[in-house]
Protein backbone atom coordinates (compact mmCIF):
# COMPACT_ATOMS: atom_id res chain seq x y z
CA UNK A 1 0.00 0.00 0.00
CA UNK A 2 1.12 3.34 -0.84
CA UNK A 3 -0.25 6.57 0.55
CA UNK A 4 1.93 9.90 0.00
CA UNK A 5 0.40 13.12 0.79
CA UNK A 6 1.58 16.25 -0.18
CA UNK A 7 0.94 19.22 1.99
CA UNK A 8 -0.14 21.49 -1.02
CA UNK A 9 -0.58 19.68 -4.32
CA UNK A 10 1.41 22.60 -6.30
CA UNK A 11 4.34 20.71 -5.49
CA UNK A 12 3.96 18.07 -6.93
CA UNK A 13 2.05 19.75 -9.92
CA UNK A 14 5.31 22.08 -10.17
CA UNK A 15 7.64 18.85 -10.03
CA UNK A 16 5.77 17.44 -13.22
CA UNK A 17 5.04 20.86 -14.81
CA UNK A 18 9.14 20.55 -14.47
CA UNK A 19 9.54 17.72 -16.67
CA UNK A 20 6.20 16.86 -18.63
CA UNK A 21 6.87 18.52 -21.62
CA UNK A 22 10.27 16.50 -22.55
CA UNK A 23 9.05 13.04 -21.57
CA UNK A 24 5.65 11.54 -21.59
CA UNK A 25 5.65 7.89 -20.62
CA UNK A 26 7.36 7.58 -17.03
CA UNK A 27 7.90 4.53 -14.28
CA UNK A 28 7.32 6.32 -10.80
CA UNK A 29 9.45 3.70 -7.94
CA UNK A 30 7.68 4.11 -5.05
CA UNK A 31 9.72 2.30 -2.15
CA UNK A 32 10.10 3.29 1.43
CA UNK A 33 12.51 6.05 1.64
CA UNK A 34 10.41 7.89 -1.41
CA UNK A 35 9.71 7.92 -4.87
CA UNK A 36 12.06 8.17 -7.55
CA UNK A 37 11.80 8.45 -11.41
CA UNK A 38 13.88 7.99 -14.59
CA UNK A 39 13.14 8.99 -18.02
CA UNK A 40 14.88 9.57 -21.27
CA UNK A 41 13.11 12.22 -23.99
CA UNK A 42 12.78 10.50 -27.63
CA UNK A 43 15.59 11.98 -29.13
CA UNK A 44 17.88 10.39 -26.63
CA UNK A 45 19.55 13.30 -25.44
CA UNK A 46 18.26 13.85 -22.24
CA UNK A 47 17.56 12.27 -19.23
CA UNK A 48 15.09 13.06 -16.41
CA UNK A 49 15.83 12.08 -12.97
CA UNK A 50 13.83 12.67 -9.61
CA UNK A 51 14.26 11.87 -6.39
CA UNK A 52 10.75 13.40 -3.66
CA UNK A 53 12.44 12.32 -0.26
CA UNK A 54 9.94 10.99 2.25
CA UNK A 55 10.13 14.42 4.05
CA UNK A 56 9.01 16.30 1.10
CA UNK A 57 5.64 14.30 2.38
CA UNK A 58 3.35 15.86 5.14
CA UNK A 59 2.44 11.61 5.35
CA UNK A 60 4.24 8.86 3.64
CA UNK A 61 3.83 5.29 3.53
CA UNK A 62 4.95 2.58 1.31
CA UNK A 63 4.76 -1.11 2.90
CA UNK A 64 5.98 -2.76 -0.43
CA UNK A 65 8.15 -1.51 -3.31
CA UNK A 66 5.66 -0.79 -6.48
CA UNK A 67 5.97 0.71 -9.89
CA UNK A 68 3.22 3.35 -11.21
CA UNK A 69 4.11 3.87 -14.98
CA UNK A 70 1.90 7.21 -15.71
CA UNK A 71 1.66 8.74 -18.93
CA UNK A 72 2.38 12.96 -17.78
CA UNK A 73 0.07 14.26 -20.04
CA UNK A 74 -2.98 12.69 -18.18
CA UNK A 75 -1.67 13.02 -15.04
CA UNK A 76 -1.39 16.73 -15.56
CA UNK A 77 -5.15 16.64 -16.50
CA UNK A 78 -5.78 15.19 -13.57
CA UNK A 79 -3.52 17.18 -11.28
CA UNK A 80 -4.94 20.62 -13.04
CA UNK A 81 -8.08 20.00 -11.19
CA UNK A 82 -7.05 20.28 -7.71
CA UNK A 83 -6.45 23.56 -5.85
CA UNK A 84 -2.88 24.55 -5.18
CA UNK A 85 -3.37 24.63 -1.63
CA UNK A 86 -5.65 21.43 -1.49
CA UNK A 87 -3.22 18.82 0.11
CA UNK A 88 -2.67 16.08 -2.27
CA UNK A 89 -2.57 12.16 -1.72
CA UNK A 90 -1.09 9.46 -4.01
CA UNK A 91 -2.60 6.15 -3.21
CA UNK A 92 -2.12 2.85 -4.68
CA UNK A 93 -2.12 -0.94 -3.58
CA UNK A 94 0.50 -3.12 -4.02
CA UNK A 95 -0.58 -4.41 -7.21
CA UNK A 96 -2.05 -1.69 -8.82
CA UNK A 97 -3.96 -1.05 -12.57
CA UNK A 98 -4.65 2.68 -11.13
CA UNK A 99 -3.62 5.09 -9.08
CA UNK A 100 -6.55 7.12 -6.78
CA UNK A 101 -5.24 10.99 -6.58
CA UNK A 102 -7.24 12.70 -3.90
CA UNK A 103 -7.20 16.34 -3.11
CA UNK A 104 -8.41 17.82 0.18
CA UNK A 105 -9.45 20.99 0.74
CA UNK A 106 -9.55 21.24 4.64
CA UNK A 107 -10.99 24.63 5.36
CA UNK A 108 -14.06 24.19 2.90
CA UNK A 109 -14.49 20.28 3.41
CA UNK A 110 -13.95 20.11 0.20
CA UNK A 111 -12.67 16.55 -1.19
CA UNK A 112 -12.03 15.61 -4.89
CA UNK A 113 -10.84 12.21 -5.86
CA UNK A 114 -9.92 11.07 -9.25
CA UNK A 115 -8.22 7.58 -10.73
CA UNK A 116 -5.43 7.61 -13.17
CA UNK A 117 -5.10 4.43 -14.93
CA UNK A 118 -1.65 3.19 -14.95
CA UNK A 119 0.59 1.52 -17.89
CA UNK A 120 3.12 -1.18 -18.44
CA UNK A 121 6.44 0.94 -19.40
CA UNK A 122 9.03 -0.88 -21.16
CA UNK A 123 11.82 1.88 -20.06
CA UNK A 124 15.38 1.26 -20.07
CA UNK A 125 17.30 2.48 -17.11
CA UNK A 126 20.62 4.07 -17.68
CA UNK A 127 22.89 3.90 -15.13
CA UNK A 128 24.50 7.29 -14.20
CA UNK A 129 28.18 7.04 -12.55
CA UNK A 130 29.20 9.61 -9.72
CA UNK A 131 31.85 11.38 -11.20
CA UNK A 132 34.34 14.32 -11.23
CA UNK A 133 32.78 17.37 -12.61
CA UNK A 134 35.09 20.24 -14.17
CA UNK A 135 33.44 22.69 -13.30
CA UNK A 136 30.30 23.32 -10.66
CA UNK A 137 28.22 26.46 -10.68
CA UNK A 138 24.82 27.81 -8.70
CA UNK A 139 23.11 30.23 -10.14
CA UNK A 140 19.24 31.89 -9.44
CA UNK A 141 17.34 29.69 -11.95
CA UNK A 142 15.66 32.72 -12.88
CA UNK A 143 18.73 33.96 -14.16
CA UNK A 144 19.73 31.18 -15.93
CA UNK A 145 16.49 30.86 -17.81
CA UNK A 146 16.60 34.47 -19.13
CA UNK A 147 19.98 33.45 -20.37
CA UNK A 148 18.41 30.34 -22.55
CA UNK A 149 15.41 32.16 -23.50
CA UNK A 150 16.70 35.22 -24.61
CA UNK A 151 19.95 33.41 -26.84
CA UNK A 152 17.69 30.42 -28.04
CA UNK A 153 16.00 33.05 -30.05
CA UNK A 154 18.85 33.22 -32.13
CA UNK A 155 20.17 30.02 -32.69
CA UNK A 156 19.19 25.98 -32.59
CA UNK A 157 23.03 25.88 -29.74
CA UNK A 158 23.73 27.48 -27.49
CA UNK A 159 27.72 27.72 -26.03
CA UNK A 160 28.63 27.74 -22.43
CA UNK A 161 32.44 28.25 -21.63
CA UNK A 162 33.85 28.60 -18.11
CA UNK A 163 37.12 29.71 -17.03
CA UNK A 164 38.40 30.84 -13.93
CA UNK A 165 36.55 34.10 -13.63
CA UNK A 166 33.84 34.11 -15.97
CA UNK A 167 30.90 32.19 -17.36
CA UNK A 168 30.10 33.01 -21.07
CA UNK A 169 26.64 32.07 -22.93
CA UNK A 170 27.17 32.24 -26.78
CA UNK A 171 24.57 32.02 -29.53
CA UNK A 172 25.32 32.53 -32.78
CA UNK A 173 22.27 32.53 -35.69
CA UNK A 174 21.81 33.39 -38.64
CA UNK A 175 20.02 36.73 -37.66
CA UNK A 176 22.84 38.07 -35.27
CA UNK A 177 25.07 36.79 -32.63
CA UNK A 178 24.58 37.10 -28.88
CA UNK A 179 26.37 36.68 -25.79
CA UNK A 180 25.77 36.79 -22.09
CA UNK A 181 28.78 36.98 -19.21
CA UNK A 182 28.41 36.66 -15.84
CA UNK A 183 30.96 36.75 -12.73
CA UNK A 184 30.46 34.57 -9.79
CA UNK A 185 28.97 37.16 -7.02
CA UNK A 186 28.51 36.86 -3.28
CA UNK A 187 25.18 38.68 -2.23
CA UNK A 188 25.08 38.28 1.55
CA UNK A 189 21.61 40.44 1.61
CA UNK A 190 19.59 37.70 -1.03
CA UNK A 191 21.98 34.52 -0.82
CA UNK A 192 19.54 33.20 -3.05
CA UNK A 193 20.96 35.50 -5.67
CA UNK A 194 24.34 35.13 -5.37
CA UNK A 195 26.50 33.05 -8.43
CA UNK A 196 28.66 30.68 -7.49
CA UNK A 197 31.90 29.03 -9.81
CA UNK A 198 33.64 26.36 -8.19
CA UNK A 199 36.13 25.61 -11.44
CA UNK A 200 38.78 22.43 -11.70
CA UNK A 201 38.95 22.77 -15.61
CA UNK A 202 37.83 25.77 -18.12
CA UNK A 203 35.02 24.09 -19.97
CA UNK A 204 33.66 25.06 -23.31
CA UNK A 205 30.63 22.93 -24.15
CA UNK A 206 27.94 23.13 -26.68
CA UNK A 207 23.70 22.09 -25.83
CA UNK A 208 20.58 22.17 -27.94
CA UNK A 209 19.13 25.07 -27.32
CA UNK A 210 15.69 23.15 -27.21
CA UNK A 211 16.70 20.79 -24.60
CA UNK A 212 17.90 23.96 -22.15
CA UNK A 213 14.64 25.38 -22.99
CA UNK A 214 13.02 21.88 -21.60
CA UNK A 215 15.73 22.15 -18.64
CA UNK A 216 14.37 25.91 -17.79
CA UNK A 217 10.51 24.59 -17.37
CA UNK A 218 12.21 22.93 -13.53
CA UNK A 219 12.43 26.68 -12.66
CA UNK A 220 9.33 26.89 -10.61
CA UNK A 221 10.63 24.53 -8.48
CA UNK A 222 13.60 25.94 -6.97
CA UNK A 223 15.08 29.58 -6.93
CA UNK A 224 18.76 28.00 -7.66
CA UNK A 225 19.79 25.91 -10.41
CA UNK A 226 23.26 24.15 -9.89
CA UNK A 227 25.13 22.99 -13.45
CA UNK A 228 27.80 20.67 -13.72
CA UNK A 229 30.02 20.75 -16.76
CA UNK A 230 32.80 18.61 -18.09
CA UNK A 231 33.90 17.98 -21.44
CA UNK A 232 34.01 14.11 -21.15
CA UNK A 233 30.28 13.93 -20.05
CA UNK A 234 26.65 15.33 -19.70
CA UNK A 235 25.82 18.78 -18.11
CA UNK A 236 24.15 18.14 -15.39
CA UNK A 237 21.31 20.43 -14.24
CA UNK A 238 20.05 20.36 -11.10
CA UNK A 239 17.16 21.52 -9.25
CA UNK A 240 17.18 21.10 -5.56
CA UNK A 241 13.76 20.34 -3.41
CA UNK A 242 13.21 20.46 0.04
CA UNK A 243 13.94 16.30 0.09
CA UNK A 244 14.94 15.01 -3.20
CA UNK A 245 15.81 16.84 -6.50
CA UNK A 246 15.15 16.83 -10.13
CA UNK A 247 18.01 16.53 -12.25
CA UNK A 248 18.63 16.63 -16.01
CA UNK A 249 21.53 14.96 -17.39
CA UNK A 250 22.06 16.68 -20.96
CA UNK A 251 24.82 15.08 -24.01
CA UNK A 252 26.45 17.92 -25.75
CA UNK A 253 27.15 18.57 -28.88
CA UNK A 254 30.61 18.04 -30.53
CA UNK A 255 32.57 18.84 -34.00
CA UNK A 256 32.23 15.85 -35.98
CA UNK B 1 27.87 23.03 -37.41
CA UNK B 2 28.25 20.38 -34.30
CA UNK B 3 26.82 16.90 -34.11
CA UNK B 4 24.66 16.38 -31.12
CA UNK B 5 25.88 13.20 -28.91
CA UNK B 6 23.18 10.79 -27.61
CA UNK B 7 23.34 9.40 -23.89
CA UNK B 8 24.28 5.88 -24.74
CA UNK B 9 27.50 6.79 -25.18
CA UNK B 10 28.19 7.73 -22.16
CA UNK B 11 25.68 5.72 -20.01
CA UNK B 12 25.46 1.97 -19.98
CA UNK B 13 21.64 0.63 -19.81
CA UNK B 14 20.64 -1.86 -17.42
Amino acid sequence: MLEAKFAEASLFKRIIDGFKDCVSLVNFQCKEDGIIAQAVDDSRVLLVSLEIGVEAFQEYRCDHPVTLGMDLGSLSKILRCGNNSDTLTLIADDKPDSILLLFEDTQRERIAEYSLKLMDIDADFLKIEDLQYDTTLMMPSTEFSKVVKDLSQLTDSINIMVTKETIKFVAEGEIGTGSVILKPVMDMEKPAESIKLEMDQPVDLTFGAKYLLDIVKGSALSDRIGIRLSSEAPALFQFDLSSGFLQFFLAPKFND
Amino acid sequence: NKDQTKLVQYYVKT
